[in-house]
């Protein structure tokens, strides 16, 4: 090696002056494109715009939402009945549908593919295992893991904001502390009062059903009551509004609050969950306690999957943005192309709580299913009216106190059926 | 279609699946 550096000539070459320009040229456009190109409105917030190579800007520029109506009328139309068997096997056989656990098996009583599409399975076809988080559909898992930053990986290389997906932190919503949960016994509840979120503090009797003004002059959730169900409109589902106005959506148990007030105590204890009321305008940030993470799972559904979703754990609901945006096929291939996919597609964020903190679940919408039902939720409507109305980011809010004032939300338990996507 | 969970949970928290793997309703996800 000293011979060889010693002893070895050294020859000089010009190097083209061109070619070093293409070099920094390579180099910065690698950076570039690595680079998160963030542009943000005055108020400091992301805005989500369509970002990804020139097919998607194509893809961008089709009617997609009007695409989709047409499809779900399509699929609407009562087919013949002899037809159905021979449709339904060919559509199965495609895409893959196990059609021995439907129900029901016989198929000429699906009138349309969009019955079809949205079928129910037998009783016990999918049995829910002893763990606190199970799968809420069947499909396939994109991508999961803990969230850095408030940003969600969507594929590898490319994320979207958590603020953007759920619709937090956004201009003129109140900021909120987070969410405690003292890790109380449920029989220690009964006998004493209890602190609860942000101050609400709530006295045994006020839990059995006759509540009085608590210190802070509140004894029932404030916020709440011009935008309760007991005015018709809300009850008739027909109060869906823009952002900043509330309508509760939730179908009430019956009026008999002790009754309720029981069966609540019992679900949360089933949830998990201490009674408790939060301030209505909880949920525009998210902090997460000492000692907790925030994790993040995608789940695919392809076309031939069962397509109505279940609750992936005991939780509270306690209010659903819905989003209206566009309908961007979510399959694996998009995913890859489209940034900020799943914050700029038509989605409904629903918001809530379990056992270890802030719980959320997003069924996001696609060009053939552009529809989500929510069961408990006789409000909402997705996919109707145009896009531009509602530009992105904007949503309409919902909360769910009526269906259990003590809980103050909607309780569901581990596996029970939600809603689902329906075709168009 | 497609649904997205964020949740807060213990560190300690882990994943039972594998991205690319195929679910149903009901099985384990993370414990």
């Amino acid at each position: 090696l000293v011979e060889a550096w010693q002893n070895t000539p050294t020859k000089w070459y010009p190097i083209p002056i061109a070619a070093g320009a293409l070099l920094l040229v390579v180099l910065q456009y690698r950076k570039k494109s690595t680079a998160r190109e963030v542009v943000v409105d005055d108020d400091g917030n992301e805005v989500i715009r369509l970002k990804g190579p020139w097919h998607v800007h194509v893809i961008g520029a089709l009617p997609l939402r009007n695409m989709s109506r047409v499809w779900g009328y399509l699929n609407s139309l009562e087919l013949p009945v002899w037809f159905r068997p021979i449709g339904f096997r060919i559509y199965a056989s495609v895409f893959g549908c196990n059609l021995e656990e439907i129900d029901p098996q016989d198929l000429t009583q699906y009138a349309s593919l969009g019955e079809f599409f949205y079928r129910k399975l037998k009783d016990g076809a999918r049995p829910v295992a002893d763990a606190v988080l199970v799968s809420p559909a069947d499909g396939r898992v994109l991508h999961f893991g803990v969230i850095k930053d408030g940003r969600i990986e969507q594929v590898k290389g490319s994320t979207y904001s958590l603020d953007a997906l759920l619709g937090l932190a956004r201009p003129g919503t109140p900021a909120v502390t987070a969410v405690e949960f003292p890790d109380q016994k449920m029989d220690e509840v009964n006998h004493r009062h209890f602190a609860d979120i942000n101050g609400i503090e709530y006295s045994l009797h006020e839990l059995l059903g006759t509540p009085t003004p608590s210190s802070s002059g509140t004894s029932t959730p404030t916020a709440e009551a011009p935008h309760t169900h007991t005015d018709g409109a809300a009850q008739t589902g027909t109060a869906a509004k823009k952002h900043g106005e509330r309508v509760d959506a939730s179908v009430p148990r019956d009026q008999t609050l002790p009754e309720t007030v029981a069966q609540d105590v019992s679900m949360a204890s089933e949830v998990g969950l201490r009674p408790t009321a939060a301030r209505r305008d909880s949920f525009t940030s998210v902090r997460t306690k000492p000692g907790n993470d925030t994790f993040f799972i995608v789940i695919y559904l392809a076309p031939g999957d069962y397509h109505r979703f279940h609750s992936p754990a005991a939780w509270v609901v306690e209010r659903r943005r819905h989003f209206v945006g566009d309908l961007f096929s979510v399959s694996p291939w998009m995913a890859k192309r489209l940034e900020n996919l799943f914050v700029l597609n038509e989605r409904v964020a629903l918001l809530g709580r379990w056992k270890y903190g802030f719980f959320s679940m997003v069924p996001v919408g696609a060009t053939n299913v552009g529809s989500i039902k929510i069961n408990f939720d006789q409000a909402l409507r997705t996919n109707v009216g145009s896009r531009r109305e509602h530009p992105v980011g904007t949503f309409t809010e919902a909360v769910y106190s009526a269906a259990s004032p003590i809980l103050n939300g909607q309780p569901l338990v581990k596996g029970e059926e939600m809603g689902g996507f329906c075709l168009g | 279609s497609t649904i997205v969970l964020v949740f807060e949970a213990p560190h300690n928290f882990d994943f039972f699946v594998s991205a690319g793997q195929k679910v149903k309703v009901g099985q384990r996800l993370g414990d």
